[in-house]
């Protein structure tokens, strides 16, 4: 017998001056999470259930940039994306361009079990969602008043941005930290804020 | 993103990624999260999930590339996190990931200001974190 072992993560790229509270609730999550996928291992759940079911935890949480809490296209809707990996078996399964399906992750290994494919993506990931009778919510499930106001801010400063969101502190942030050097996509880099 | 990778006691490795992609992208955008061996990998060896500049992890197959320099070049897991991080980025790009082996050791790095993580293990070691 092997020992177990999990790593998690929910974004690079933070905000330096996130709020304490903030990083609390981030802790917090990831905490929950941790021990959620440890005592699944040591009820001697396989590697491939663990990771399905902590990375549905993290969706179904809107602190996080994925499932509910998703970043917002150009149109202000959300097109979310997702893969699972089987090591021993080498199965796959993807999914992307998903605007209705709650937990991206579990339609990913629907692909890599119910299907003869790897990667479905758009209307036919989502006709496949319908098929499998996973759960479905409307678009506006996953949308959150933060991202909305980062959606806002990001349109502003015409920046399509690299899986960082601009915290919703708001422009004045942006002008405060006009003199500082540090520049990501042409924005001070502590106007990001995680994924 | 999110991600999540575990190795259980059989030793089997498995790797998750999940995401709603950047702010603001074009509709019909896709990043590194569903493609494989970039935002996501497993095989016999480790699991390894990525978050960060998506076209930047896409260009360099990160999490593929830290199977196979442990695979060709025979690094163990955190020196081909370490690798992976330093080398495969092009300039500028900005990505972190987390990774765990079939030995059960775990393992991550960014080259970011932070990243959101956690990791545990079976003989007890536990931390959560998010600046380096």
């Amino acid at each position: 017998m092997g020992r177990w072992a999990i790593a998690l993560h929910g974004g690079a790229g933070v905000d330096p001056n996130l709020p304490l509270q903030r990083q609390e609730e981030a802790k917090q999550l990831l905490t929950r999470c941790l021990n959620l996928a440890i005592s699944a291992l040591r009820s001697n759940h396989s590697a491939i259930d663990v990771v399905e079911l902590v990375v549905r935890e993290l969706e179904t949480d809107p602190l996080f940039n994925s499932g509910r809490g998703s970043a917002l296209s150009e149109k202000g809707t959300v097109e979310m994306e997702a893969s699972i990996m089987d090591g021993p078996k080498r199965r796959y399964g993807a999914v992307s361009g998903l605007t209705t399906v709650k937990n991206p992750v579990s339609l990913a290994r629907l692909v890599m079990e119910k299907s003869p494919h790897s990667y479905l993506a758009f209307s036919g990931a989502e006709e496949f969602a319908r098929q499998q009778g996973v759960e479905l919510m409307e678009n506006e499930y996953f949308i959150t008043q933060d991202n909305v106001g980062m959606l806002k801010l990001a349109k502003e400063a015409n920046a399509i941005l690299f899986d960082y969101r601009i915290p919703t502190t708001g422009l004045e942030c942006c002008a405060a930290e006009a003199d500082n050097p540090l520049m990501m996509n042409g924005l001070p880099i502590n106007v990001y804020a995680p994924e | 993103t999110v991600g999540c990778v575990v190795v259980d006691k059989e030793g089997r490795c498995a790797a998750a990624t999940s995401t709603g992609g950047l702010m603001n992208k074009m509709s019909g955008r896709i990043g590194d999260s569903p493609i494989i061996g970039s935002g996501t990998y497993a095989c016999k060896l480790c699991a390894v999930s990525c978050t960060g500049e998506g076209e930047a992890i896409l260009r360099g197959t990160l999490a593929r590339d830290v199977a196979a320099v442990m695979e060709y070049k025979g690094l163990g897991l955190q020196e081909a996190v370490n690798f992976v991080i330093k080398e495969r980025l092009d300039d500028g790009g900005k990505a972190g990931l987390i990774a765990v082996s079939n030995k059960g050791e775990v393992a991550y790095g960014f080259n970011t200001n932070g990243m959101f993580r956690g990791c545990a293990a079976e003989d007890g070691f536990m931390e959560v974190g998010i600046w380096e």
